[in-house]
């Protein structure tokens, strides 16, 4: 119903603002509806502007900052109607060493809500698993599974 | 709702049966690049139905049947078993734990057991709306992936907020 | 042919002028997300004669120009100098250094210069065609490009290889 | 012209194999030409199989595997007729720890022939680095160059 969208819309934009500025220490980001008398059908525009640049198209933005931005967007969801699990395949592949800190802690404040399932190279989004799970394949081509201390890992990478 | 463990069998590289136990919280998959991590992800959304191949990084669903290497032959079957807990609809405040299943033969269909007993796509779409869980486009963030949430249309990008609204 | 010397004025992030020296062999370019490395490798296809917005993440040239920050006004300009060493086409066996200029005032269009002369594109191309540069496609592997190599079409895979034979 | 096509593909085929098996260790890998009576025209098809696993579509080899795939097949067209520069940007950054290392020292091997521009978060690749270039914005929104060394630059990551 057009109620119950503009409410979701709403909480998650707000969510998203605070979300994304939290990430990057500052900066602006929101959700823009194409055409606010069209509820049931209009597209959603996305403005991004990391702190002290000026807001220009998301396509300009660099490699880990859509990684972030869209991390945001995706936990501003989460805050207003968790998923019961997430996979998240190395999405923090793209970010540098303090921003992979930053994500981990993401995710450890949304995991109250949501079983998460990361797939890392990662050492920080390591150190914040509660369960670590190595995959080997000691015999090629057949995958196995370990279940492993941080220092293990730290080899298995 | 939460996962409790998965179980791959002839699923990709994982020949021999292997199972993942879920913690609640963050579990993180770490092993060097080809070692299957990304395979148990497929494996997960394959048991809850996924239905392209493409979405698997397969060409057709047999793709993901154990291929064989050098040392060993290929399978003829491929099998994941999701053992979830739910809010049971009989005792309400109580969970029981489900277990879904999903069997691939190389020339035929799927066959999908819901607590061992055989039923269709359908039933454990069923069963998993009810759950809150459904195919959220938003459980899984593929590898290489998590940019399209910003480079999708605007109004496909509407999906993402409908599914949760 | 080799590269010298970069230098970036008004182009994206770099407002101010920076000149980067070319070692021959391995130059790495480190810094935190967003800082301006990929910017770099944009500045070097531009200067080259790059004619697509979008291969530079713009949605038009105007892009390139240094857009202003909270505390700094937008540029009306951008400007990017390539130093190369080449052969001298005047004594076989000598080389000589060439300066490409590109210059992009926000309301015109591009401007070339090659050492210090106006000239077109056109005479760009020729210069960088005669040293087995042009515009080789594989010259520049983007960031998240590099699968792109395998899941292109095979007739486009080919012209890769055309390029080289 | 026909020969010359047929005597890059033959050239850049051996070459691919070859570059593929030493970075893989083992395995095979080469190019088919998908009508061999239309050298002028046809498509050229690409099978890569890692050491012990059966070939099966590119499509199902890891992140990590298709990328070394790619950057192997890249360098044997190098090896056939080097490009005066090449600039990767952040290729590295699905491979493990390992493969970082032998990205690294592929592409020590090719730089005799090519200038090579790595932008990278990943410390064995600027490890093999002849020069070290910081890009900085301690202004926000303004990046500036630092000529660096390797131990700074493990700050700039
Ligand atoms: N049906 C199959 N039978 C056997 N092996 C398979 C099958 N399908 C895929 N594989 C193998 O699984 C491997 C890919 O595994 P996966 O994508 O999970 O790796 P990964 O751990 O995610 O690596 P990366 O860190 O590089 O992303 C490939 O080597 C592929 O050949
Ligand atoms: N015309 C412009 N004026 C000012 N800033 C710009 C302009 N165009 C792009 N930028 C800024 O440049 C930054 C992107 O830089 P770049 O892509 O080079 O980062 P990067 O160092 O490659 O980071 P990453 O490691 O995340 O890939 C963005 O923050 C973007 O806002
Ligand atoms: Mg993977
Ligand atoms: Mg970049």
């Amino acid at each position: 119903s057009e109620e119950r969208f503009k409410e979701a819309f709403d909480f998650i934009n707000a969510r998203f603002t605070e979300v994304f500025r939290e990430v990057f220490g500052g900066g602006t980001a929101h959700l823009t509806l194409q055409d606010p008398k069209d509820l049931l059908e209009c597209g959603i525009e996305i403005t991004a502007q990391p702190p002290g640049k000026s807001a220009k198209a998301l396509t300009l933005l660099s490699g880990g900052e859509k990684a972030l931005t869209a991390i945001s967007l995706l936990f501003a969801i989460f805050h207003f109607k968790p998923s019961p699990f997430c996979v998240l395949d190395e999405v923090d592949a793209p970010l540098d060493e303090a921003n992979v800190g930053r994500f981990a802690a993401m995710v450890q404040k949304m995991k109250e809500s949501t079983q998460f399932i990361v797939i890392t190279h990662q050492k920080p989004t390591m150190v914040a698993a509660d369960t670590l799970y190595g995959v080997t394949q000691e015999e090629r081509g057949i995958s196995r599974l370990v279940s492993v201390q941080l220092r293990d890992a730290e080899q298995l990478v | 709702m939460r996962l409790i463990a998965l179980e791959l069998h002839g699923f990709k590289s994982f020949a021999d049966p292997q199972k993942l136990s879920f913690p609640a919280g963050m579990t993180a998959v770490v092993g060097p690049n080809g070692c299957g991590k990304s395979n148990i992800s497929d494996s997960l959304a394959w048991v809850l139905g996924e239905q392209r191949a493409s979405a698997l990084r397969g060409a057709e669903m047999a793709d993901v049947v154990f291929a064989g290497t050098s040392q060993r032959k290929p399978m003829g079957m491929a099998e994941v078993k999701l053992t979830l807990e739910m809010p049971d609809p009989a005792l309400p405040g109580a969970t029981r734990e489900v277990v879904i299943s999903r069997r691939l033969y190389r020339d035929s269909g799927s066959e999908y057991r819901i607590n061992g007993r055989e039923g269709r796509l359908k039933d454990v779409q069923d069963l998993l709306m009810d759950t809150g869980m459904g195919t959220r486009a938003y459980s899984f963030i593929q590898q290489g992936q998590i940019d399209l949430i910003l480079s999708t249309k605007p109004k496909d990008r509407r999906q993402l907020l409908e599914e949760a609204a």
